[in-house]
């Protein structure tokens, strides 16, 4: 008789998924133990899926009590080590998007009979605050029961926490949800999910788990003071999100793809998406719609009030669209920055409402399913079209770009929007389609806020960063982190000023350093340098955005700086990569852990992005029988001993779909 | 609540105290040229069954018809309306409200300052107690700083004194308390009986305020104020 939890000689005993997380930076970290039970050596794979936002700061292999740590190195030095290893038919560990909002992380290692192994990964993201709350999201997937099985989160937020939440789609029934624990009281919140083995089994009888689906905690902090600024080590994190403030009255414009590509389910969810969007539309806001295909057609010469009639008239108007045709997207777009121009100078919009809208909450949402393969009309050269549009938009309004399915130029969209002070998102061509793109305009269509600028006294920081928003939306939350000149300040003072709905307000925070020390001073919650972590985290992530439309110099300078701290701080971001190398039989046995990006940008980085999203082919090798579990996959070879080594059966051969 | 009136020109100020049931709301300052509202709303203490019968303002509010503004005031919180569009604030923000001819600064957990162009400026004051206190409540405290702005048709419990009027203080003789001798006023062709008192103004010193020197005058500042107290009653804030 087998003992329960060994799949071919494997015996998974422990998986724990360890979140601590403060002020919303989240350390992660996920460690999992197995013994190889059979009489030979036997290949042991660790598949962990992590958020696409997060950054892996380390990953560490332990076999029998000898721990191999990992070392972040640059992408161009790691691939030469990983593809000897390869070269050699050893094993390689992969990060690879999966599905929506996760990387998957897999390495697998043979291990010898009898022989323990432990993997440990740990990974680190800053929560972003959407609709009002912030998400951590875990995967959770075993295919196998474990013994010692949990997931354990404690959260220190110092303004205190006003609502916990966690739950597991595969949660069906009570018994599993009493391994379910939640509480938070003042500062403190934690959830705990330890569900037993008979829990885990899929049916009293069998030995397959049913832990599979999303585990995602969901928090908010109190919001008495719009403002919270943290100060630990010489830095500082300055979170901003005032409540109560009247919604800035919008012009929006919406350029819609109608060309051939849409045909079908996506224009049929594109309608749904907007007849809801328009059931939410203030009466204060303006709108109009362009329909590009190869033509360019327009639903009124002008932007229009949202009064209920002409709302009632947009209905039947976005009811009555089809999809067909070549796709122009140069003049769908150029026509809609046109109109909100117009709307600007001819004061056709009141006032008020006008400056900021156009400023801040117009928003050019081009849904825009770039034609698989594209047939374009007018103009169809990327960078010429990315050229118009800036220097229509003059930076005075927001484009955002959703983009519909995986077959499109993804990067040209993103990289539009972001030149545009906007942002792109990928609409996934699901049943949900139209709840993404609802989901994502009710994101931006309550702005508060907009020319948001963030302000220190002169000579007191340094490398600050982004400090000034176009807009800042309710349920959103602006953060702000840098470094103080003076450590031993006794008072640390911000104004955040930005352009309200009727009235210009400046938000000012003092903080005196004495209270902030009692407000910190739960030091078994806090991870030593976090806010300076945190720092780094946020510095990265916009030196990486900022590269995405950066060129010469500029670029090189950019990818210099978040090199430097990714290397600094230990983060495997875009531009590095973790190697974890195992001396084995006189050999090396290396493991890599490395990021991918969205798609090909530009010559930089597509090389490195697609060989490290492919398998590479060796044959002979033995095909890998893979299992699955809490973000990990454990499996075995089939292969005799201990220097066998084995790859996957199916072997993707380019780069992913994101 | 406790009312001051300061005459600079005469060095001298006079204070009287209304005692409204709690729940009823006072009109404080009316003016109908500027458009300018200040009405306040009377609470007690926690407790009805306590022994002295205080009364102050919890709620404030402050309304411009002429620029469809308004602001309440009360201790948990600050709202203001600009025609149908609301904002609401903390005591504990630290924050500048400005658009076109007003300017509201909320002082985080101290006062409140609300300007409409130049030559109007009023201060609202936040009393805070022990949140268990049995008795006492968290209040507000309201000041005139500048009026010279607003027409000579002002009017209201605070807004009559706005204008220069003219009083005579003689006679002055000890009165039933050593420490307070009582006088003789003459005011508005009453002749009152009042007592030399103190009262605090707390713009700069929140918790012990700074003693000014008053006449207080008895019944509700009858024969002082226009009418009777009860002419001051509305119905709403606003």
């Amino acid at each position: 008789s087998r003992p329960l939890g060994v799949v071919d000689g494997i015996e998974v005993y422990s998986t724990k998924i360890s979140c601590k997380v403060t002020s919303r930076f989240a350390h992660n970290v996920v460690t999992t133990r197995a013994v190889n039970r059979a009489d030979t050596a036997k290949e042991v794979s660790f598949d962990v899926e992590l958020p696409k936002t997060a950054f892996i700061t380390n990953f560490t292999l332990t076999i029998d009590g000898v721990t191999y740590p990992g070392n972040v190195k640059e992408k161009e030095v790691a691939k030469k080590q990983y593809e000897k290893a390869v070269s050699q038919g050893k094993t390689a560990g992969l990060v690879k998007a999966s599905g929506r909002k996760l990387e998957k992380f897999t390495v697998s290692v043979n291990v010898a009979a009898g022989s323990k192994v432990s993997f440990e990964l740990t990974y680190e993201e800053l929560l972003k605050r959407h609709k009002g709350k912030y998400e951590m999201y875990l995967k959770v997937q075993p295919k196998q029961l474990i013994k010692h099985f949990e997931i354990e989160a404690d959260i220190f937020e110092p303004q205190g926490i006003s609502m916990l939440d966690a739950e597991a789609s595969f949660i069906t029934n009570d018994l599993l949800g009493s391994a379910l624990t939640k509480s938070f009281s003042g500062k403190k919140g934690h959830v705990s999910f330890k569900p037993s083995l008979d829990q885990q089994r899929s049916c009293p009888t069998c030995t397959d788990s049913l832990l599979k689906g999303d585990f995602t905690i969901t928090y908010d902090v109190n919001r008495e003071s719009p403002a919270n600024v943290q100060i630990v080590n010489g830095y500082f994190v300055h979170f901003f999100a005032p409540q109560g403030l009247p919604v800035v009255s919008k012009n929006v414009v919406f350029v819609i793809d109608v060309s051939g590509s849409m045909h079908g389910q996506k224009i049929k969810q594109t309608k749904d998406a907007l007849l809801k969007i328009l059931e939410d539309m203030k009466e204060d806001d303006y709108l109009n719609f362009i329909l590009f295909s190869g033509d360019v057609t327009t639903w009124k010469g002008n932007l229009v009030q949202a009064t209920p009639e002409s709302i009632q008239q947009a209905r039947e108007f976005v009811m009555n669209m089809n999809a067909g045709g070549m796709t122009n997207i140069n003049d769908g777009l150029l026509r809609g920055i046109s109109m909100l121009n117009t709307a600007r100078e001819v004061n056709a919009v009141p006032e008020r409402s006008t400056s900021i809208t156009e400023l801040v909450q117009t928003v050019a949402g081009a849904v825009a399913g770039l034609g698989t393969p594209p047939s374009p009309s007018g103009e169809s050269r990327p960078k010429k079209i990315q050229e118009n549009v800036r220097n229509a938009i003059r930076g005075k309004f927001p484009l955002y770009n959703l983009g519909f399915g995986n077959n499109l130029n993804y990067n040209f969209l993103e990289s539009m929007a972001l030149e545009n002070h906007g942002l792109a998102r990928r609409i996934y061509e699901d049943s949900d389609a139209n709840l993404q793109l609802q989901g994502f305009y009710e994101e931006v269509a309550n702005p508060l806020l907009t020319g948001v600028e963030v302000e220190y006294p002169e000579n007191t920081i340094l490398d600050l960063t982004q400090n000034t928003y176009q807009h800042f939306y309710d349920g959103s939350e602006i953060v702000v982190a840098g470094r103080l000149v003076d450590k031993d300040l006794n008072s640390f003072k911000a104004d955040v000023k930005g352009h309200g709905a009727v009235n210009d307000l400046t938000f000012t925070e003092e903080v005196d350093m004495k209270e902030m020390e009692k407000a910190l001073r739960e030091r078994e919650y806090i991870f030593g340098n976090y806010i300076e972590r945190l720092w780094a985290y946020l510095t990265i992530e916009q030196l990486l955005e900022k590269r995405k439309n950066a060129h010469g110099e500029e670029k090189k300078n950019l990818t210099a700086q978040a090199l430097d701290l990714s290397l600094k701080y230990h983060f495997v971001t875009p531009l590095t990569s973790m190697v974890v190398t195992k001396p084995e039989d006189s050999e090396e046995q290396t493991a890599i852990a490395d990021k991918p990006g969205e798609g090909p940008t530009d010559a930089e980085v597509i090389p490195s992005m697609a060989y490290l999203t492919r398998y590479q082919p060796q044959p002979p090798q033995t095909p890998c029988h893979h299992g699955e579990f809490p973000g990990s996959s454990w499996g075995k070879a089939q292969g005799p001993g201990p220097s066998t080594s084995c790859l996957p059966r199916s072997q993707p051969h380019r780069v992913d779909g994101d | 609540p406790h009312f001051l009136i300061q005459i600079p020109e005469k060095g001298d100020a006079i204070c009287f105290n209304i005692d409204g049931d709690p729940g009823t709301v006072l009109r404080l300052i009316q003016d109908p040229v500027t458009g300018l509202t200040v009405n306040g709303q009377v609470i007690g203490d926690k407790s009805p069954d306590s022994k002295t019968r205080k009364t102050y303002f919890g709620k404030l509010g402050i309304a411009n018809a002429q620029m469809d503004f308004r602001i309440e005031v009360r201790p948990d919180k600050i709202t203001l309306w600009n025609g149908a569009a609301q904002s609401t604030f903390s005591w504990l923000d630290t924050v500048t409200v400005a658009q076109d001819g007003l300017s509201v600064r909320i002082n985080r957990k101290k006062n409140m300052v609300v300007s409409f162009g130049d030559g109007v400026t009023f201060v609202v004051v936040l009393h805070q107690v022990w949140k268990k206190h049995p008795i006492h409540q968290d209040f507000l405290g309201f000041y005139v700083v500048d009026s010279h702005r607003m027409s000579a048709q002002t009017h209201g419990l605070l807004g009559q004194f706005f204008h220069p009027f003219e009083f005579k203080v003689s006679d002055v003789h000890p009165g039933s308390d050593p420490t307070k001798p009582d006088a003789t006023m003459v005011v508005k062709n009453h002749r009152l009986t009042v007592t030399r008192g103190s009262q605090k103004d707390y713009r700069k010193d929140v918790s012990s305020g700074t003693k000014v020197a008053c006449w207080f005058v008895h019944n509700n500042g009858q024969g002082l104020i226009d009418g009777v107290p009860s002419d001051y009653i509305v119905p709403d804030l606003f």
